[in-house]
């Protein structure tokens, strides 16, 4: 037998029609997305907040972006210290005249606004440190859940259209 | 990478992505995610966020293309997905979710698997990974 998993949520005369408040929040689903993605950036298993993937000088530049169906958006690119990329890229499409910062202003408006920031050593993990190090070994640019090289695998050259064949 | 797409009761529509890039990337260099039209796109008729390989999806335009279509080829979200995943991004390269502006959902891939997860109000909900 392989692996099996079940999981619940309680047991119990649970009422079928949950009331309306619980089942819905009233959120708008810019709230939504936003509330969802920070939620899945701070849990360290997925390559964004903690858990982003390392860059090949061990560094992490997270990325992230917002968008609604009037095409309002917002948009950051090299963050090194900002806990919930997201929320930023929000506050650039309500705070800001822009669309996207990036690096040293995208940090600089970070501090500006007051978003949780910490120390980039806060995003590295133990799991990503491994994985550069398997990139690097196959000198490979890779997409977060690639598969290490096989001992008889052959290392690969990068493409020059920068397309990795095993990325 | 990690995304989520919405529509809320009133219809208004939103897509939000985020991500660490790619391992052993460059520094400096920028992926899908940001592009608005290529990671992450939304107008009055759906909302989308991709994730897989930046530069494939950005060459592809993918989330512009999948609301394009629907546009100007009156196409279902699911007919439109399916074609820009299917047959405007290199094989093994993409995945992405969408929603409509009349609550349809779809989460096409052509990678070997995409953590992937949704619910409507009607009461369908799907987790999956392959």
């Amino acid at each position: 037998m392989g692996w099996a998993i079940a999981l619940h949520g309680g047991a119990g005369d649970i009422p079928l029609s949950l009331p309306p408040s619980s089942s819905q929040s009233q959120h708008p689903a810019l709230d939504v997305v936003e509330l969802v993605v920070r939620e899945l950036e701070n849990i360290p298993h997925f390559n964004a907040g903690k858990g982003s993937v390392l860059t090949t000088q061990g560094t992490v530049e997270m990325e992230a972006c917002i968008i609604d169906g009037t095409k309002r958006c917002g948009a950051v690119s090299g963050l090194t210290t900002v806990v919930n990329p997201i929320s930023l890229a929000r506050l650039v499409m309500e705070k800001t005249p822009h669309i996207y910062l990036a690096f040293d202003g995208a940090e600089a408006f970070a501090r500006e606004q007051g978003v949780e920031t910490v120390d980039s050593s806060h995003f590295i993990t133990p799991e990503n440190v491994e994985r550069l190090k398997q990139a690097k070994e196959a000198n490979r640019v890779q997409i977060d859940y690639t598969q290490p090289l096989h001992k008889d695998e052959k290392k690969e050259t990068p493409e020059a259209d920068g397309d990795s064949k095993l990325g | 990478t990690v995304g989520c797409v919405a529509v809320d009761s009133l219809g208004n529509l939103a897509s939000a992505t985020s991500t660490g890039g790619l391992v052993n990337k460059m520094v400096g260099r920028i992926g899908d995610t940001p592009i608005i039209g290529a990671g992450t796109y939304a107008n009055s008729l759906c909302a989308v966020s991709a994730t897989g390989k930046g530069e494939a999806i950005i060459r592809g335009t993918v989330a512009r293309d999948v609301a394009a279509v629907m546009e100007f080829k009156y196409v279902s979200l699911k007919e439109a997905a399916a074609y820009v995943v299917e047959e405007g991004t290199p094989k093994g390269n993409v995945g992405l979710v969408a929603v409509s502006a009349t609550g349809e959902v779809t989460m096409p891939f052509n990678t070997n698997g995409m953590f992937r997860a949704c619910a409507t109000e009607d009461g369908y909900s799907e987790i999956g990974i392959w």
